[in-house]
């Protein structure tokens, strides 16, 4: 897989990619 | 493969299921920014044409980016309504766009690990942000009648969203990332169509290697 044009970090407990797969 | 490519030439609208399938990479920022506005916009017109009341997004299936740039909410895969549950009763406003908002950020999420995360810059996570916490209006703002023309692009209008509470909160928002908010319209539909354009350029390359 090519380098992807966006960063990439480890999931939070309080960021917006947990509070969304709480919805 | 040519009979496969010629059907795709006919096709005027794709699903941003589709997209995300064929390229399986996530939307970029700007693309989000696009559908987003431009989805609203269909919703809101909609809305103000009395035609039925929009449903919750269910799946990418449901939005459809069409060849000139509009994006509507499609039927996606008819479901039938739960037992029960009218799937046509009409839905908030703000149900409507903290749905779109949940499928759009999954689509900026779109093939990353459970434990992974994306980036986003601070001005589309706030966007997605207040999309998905959106406030039950209180009917001050009843967001149906408003005049037509009253556009979310005027210069002046300092107003910054704090909440969300209608389509037209999340227009203004997006308006407010570009330099020149009045260029919002033309810009994001442009986006829209390049999506499109390029999407079906490149299935139409692999139908034909198939």
């Amino acid at each position: 897989k090519g380098k992807s044009l966006y960063n990439i970090k480890q999931k939070h407990d309080s960021g917006i990619k947990a509070k969304i797969s709480m919805k | 493969g040519r009979s496969l490519a010629a059907a795709l030439v006919m096709r005027d609208a794709l699903s941003l299921e589709e997209i995300l399938q064929l390229y399986s990479q996530p939307i970029n920022e700007e693309q989000a920014w696009a559908v987003c506005y431009q989805c609203c916009g269909s919703l809101r017109s909609r809305g103000r044409r009395g035609e039925s009341p929009s449903r919750r997004v269910e799946s990418p299936a449901d939005i459809r980016i069409w060849k000139d740039g509009t994006v509507t909410l499609g039927d996606g895969a008819r479901r039938p309504p739960a037992e029960g549950k009218s799937e046509y009763l009409h839905r908030p406003e703000t149900e409507v766009i903290e749905s779109l908002g949940i499928i759009i950020y999954k689509a900026l999420d779109y093939g990353l690990k459970e434990n992974e995360e994306r980036e986003l810059s601070p001005p589309l996570e706030q966007l997605i942000d207040y999309m998905t916490n959106t406030v039950e209006a209180d009917g001050s703002k009843d967001e149906g009648y408003e005049a037509l023309d009253e556009g979310v692009e005027e210069e002046n209008d300092k107003g910054d969203v704090e909440v969300i509470q209608s389509y037209r909160d999340v227009m203004k928002l997006c308006a407010a990332h570009l330099p020149t908010r009045s260029d919002a319209p033309n810009h994001y539909q442009a986006v829209c169509r390049a999506l499109f354009a390029e999407t079906m350029e490149l299935y139409t390359f692999l139908a034909r290697i198939k």
